[in-house]
């Protein structure tokens, strides 16, 4: 053990064990953190080649590997609950994704929220026995964040009791999810729904993208890998372009809106249900700027208390870098932050399972509250955590740069969140709708209720003074 | 513009106050922006456009002020004297660090003057100078195992150096001695020189 080091956790004012339960949400939740840890760390299969030593292709197989051990490991250790499956994942895949992230995180609870009890029955068995690897098509190579501009299309047709999906334009071709280009055999495709010659925006489709026995493509299918990233090496994020592919009616996920076999749509209770997946995953991306900036904050220091440099005091031995002001200022105010947002991330846990709790007994009234508060703390928080990494990196010189330190994976890993699900300044702004709508209510002499209602009281009370 | 306040730059509850109250106040100028545009006869959507950096700017501070908050109230579940004490510490560093950054918003709005914020950053150095001694004990209670860190500079027992030139001689290019370029490249290069 390095002697500073010891030095540092002598010197320790509080007992480091009792602030780990506080981050875990209890000790009994540090000690199973614990042991799924110590399942994978001192199991023999997840044994790996540095990435860094291997090339793209090298990378993507092993990463495969492992998500296959997992998968049949989570099945023998009889792991079930999410957090803990979470939790056992993210010990698997370390600092970089995993190739079937998309269809653990994604896909698969898409299956859960958006299918009706008919098509649960058909498909949870074949997408939980991997028979169906899945992925989420959303985003296409013109079209992100503004969903209602993506143009794929899903044209029903009564005489066949199918529907044709279609996409029209290469500013179409689904871009960039994550396992579509050679893992998934399927995939969840948001498409505009037009029944009768009307439209009626975007739904979700299950559609089958390679033979679940060759795994070629099937007709109708091109699809493939969309190429070297800033990072995500062992992801194949990939492209599917749709040419006239007729799916059953059966495969439109309906639990909330429906086509009756005649053509006819029914309307959803609250168009933000779709948003329901998005949601979920931003509440996760909370906790992952936490988590992130946990990790960086937590090389930087440590590693600032063991590098020795220049001198404050003439004479003196050279000084750990961490007795110097500046270093204290770039590292400390981003170690506070990572404390922030990991209770924001649990808050944001907890709100997320009250709310959905809510819909699923039809009451959404504190849907929309949800919507803008994820969109925007998602926004926030990894524009932060972003920033922050980098500032972790440089703070550890030119040793930073190395990929030993793991701060460059850290960052070409992380940084994507401030463009997925939901391009940061479009969060911002989707947040702000939903203010200023509660400041023109509010203005009005309506009570808000939630986390607004500060708008409310803002104009009347101002901060009591108090002595300096 | 409200007149500068007195604010206890010590006290949570007090600044947290004072970052509702920036939220407040930057989301009553989006509201009033789009206003103005519709009073120039802008349509709704262009109004909205052309208010578009306010209405980023309130949302920023909403959810600022939602992250103090949270955590401000977060240390009212803490229990042990010690850990509140320094997830205090941490708590106000992180919302006078917050002021300091956007010191400008809390100028412009009169929640703050001047001579405040010039407190308020020697403040966060009195705070930093309180959790030097904390510092990696408050890194490990994140308890990352070393394997998944995965960092050569962040590992518990600090010994960078070793592993960093361990690590360096695995790196494929160190596979042989002498790499097969010289003797592709170089050395022909040299017998035309």
């Amino acid at each position: 053990m390095n002697p500073d080091i010891v030095k540092e956790r002598k010197n320790a004012t509080f007992d480091v064990e009792k602030l780990t339960f506080i981050l875990d949400g209890g000790p009994e939740k540090t000690r199973r953190r614990r042991e799924i840890e110590s399942l994978v760390f001192s199991d023999p299969d997840f044994k790996e080649e540095d990435p860094n030593f291997l090339s793209r292709s090298e990378r993507y197989d092993q990463a495969v590997r492992k998500s296959a051990q997992m998968i049949l490991k989570l099945r023998e250790y009889g792991i079930a609950d999410p957090e803990e499956i979470y939790h056992y994942k993210s010990m698997v895949k370390g600092n970089i994704p995993e190739a079937m992230g998309i269809h653990f995180g994604v896909f698969l609870p898409t299956m859960h929220s958006q299918c009706d009890s008919q098509q649960k029955k058909k498909w949870l068995p074949l997408t939980e026995s991997f028979q169906v690897v899945g992925t989420y098509a959303q985003t296409e190579m013109g079209h992100g964040t503004h969903l209602r501009g993506l143009e794929t299309t899903a044209t029903y047709d009564p005489a066949t009791q199918e529907f044709v999906l279609n996409s029209p334009t290469v500013s179409s071709i689904k871009w960039w999810p994550g396992g579509l280009g050679k893992t998934s055999n399927h995939a969840i495709v948001l498409a505009q729904l037009y029944t009768l010659g009307n439209c009626h925006g975007l739904h979700a489709f299950i559609v089958p993208i390679r033979d679940m026995n060759t795994h070629l493509p099937l007709p109708g299918i091109v699809v493939g890998d969309i190429g070297p990233k800033f990072g995500f090496n062992e992801v194949d994020n990939g492209f599917l372009k749709l040419e006239n592919v007729r799916i059953p009616r059966e495969n439109m996920l309906m639990k909330y809106a429906k086509v009756e076999p005649d053509g006819t749509y029914v309307k959803p209770p609250s168009t933000k249900l779709t948003y329901g997946t998005m949601v979920f995953i931003r509440s996760m991306i909370v906790a992952e700027s936490a988590r992130a900036l946990a990790k960086s904050s937590t090389i930087a220091i440590r590693y600032s208390a063991v590098r020795h440099q220049s001198e404050i005091r003439p004479g003196e031995p050279e000084p750990q870098i961490l007795d110097y002001q500046t270093q204290q200022y770039k590292l400390f105010p981003l170690l506070a932050t990572a404390y922030a947002f990991t209770f924001v991330g649990q808050y944001m846990r907890q709100t997320y399972h009250r709310i959905t709790e809510d819909i699923n007994q039809g009451d959404f009234s504190e849907m929309p509250e949800l919507h803008a508060l994820s969109a925007g703390l998602k926004a926030f928080t990894s524009w932060e955590a972003t920033s922050a990494i980098e500032v972790c990196r440089m703070s550890c010189g030119g040793h930073g740069y190395s990929r030993s330190s793991a701060l460059p994976d850290i960052y070409v890993e992380f940084t994507p969140t401030c463009t997925y699900e939901g391009e940061n300044t479009v969060m911002m702004l989707q947040t702000a709708r939903y203010l200023v709508k509660s400041y023109k209510q509010a203005k009005a002499g309506q009570q808000l209720s939630g986390i607004v209602s500060y708008l409310n009281e803002a104009d009347v009370r101002r901060v009591q003074p108090q002595p300096v | 513009a409200a007149r500068p306040t007195v604010v206890d730059i010590n006290d949570l509850t007090s600044l947290t106050e004072v970052y509702k109250l920036r939220a407040a106040i930057l989301v009553e100028l989006a509201a009033k922006s789009i206003q103005q545009e519709l009073q120039r006869r802008k349509s709704q959507e262009d109004a909205w456009n052309n208010s578009a950096i306010d209405l980023v700017r309130a949302s920023n501070a909403h959810c600022h002020y939602v992250v103090v908050k949270l955590f401000t109230d977060k240390l009212g579940e803490v229990a042990d004297t010690a850990v509140h004490s320094v997830l205090s510490t941490l708590a106000l560093l992180y919302t006078l660090y917050g002021i300091t950054k956007n010191s400008g918003d809390f100028l412009q709005a009169g929640l703050l003057s001047v001579p405040q914020v010039m407190q308020i950053s020697s403040r966060i150095k009195e705070l930093l100078a309180q959790l030097r001694p904390n510092a990696v004990a408050l890194a490990d209670a994140f308890d990352i195992h070393d394997k998944k860190l995965n960092s050569v500079l962040g590992r518990y027992d600090g010994n960078v150096y070793e592993h960093m030139f361990e690590w360096a001689r695995k790196s494929p290019l160190n596979a042989t001695e002498v790499h097969e370029s010289f003797h592709k490249y170089l050395k022909p290069l040299r017998s035309k020189l």
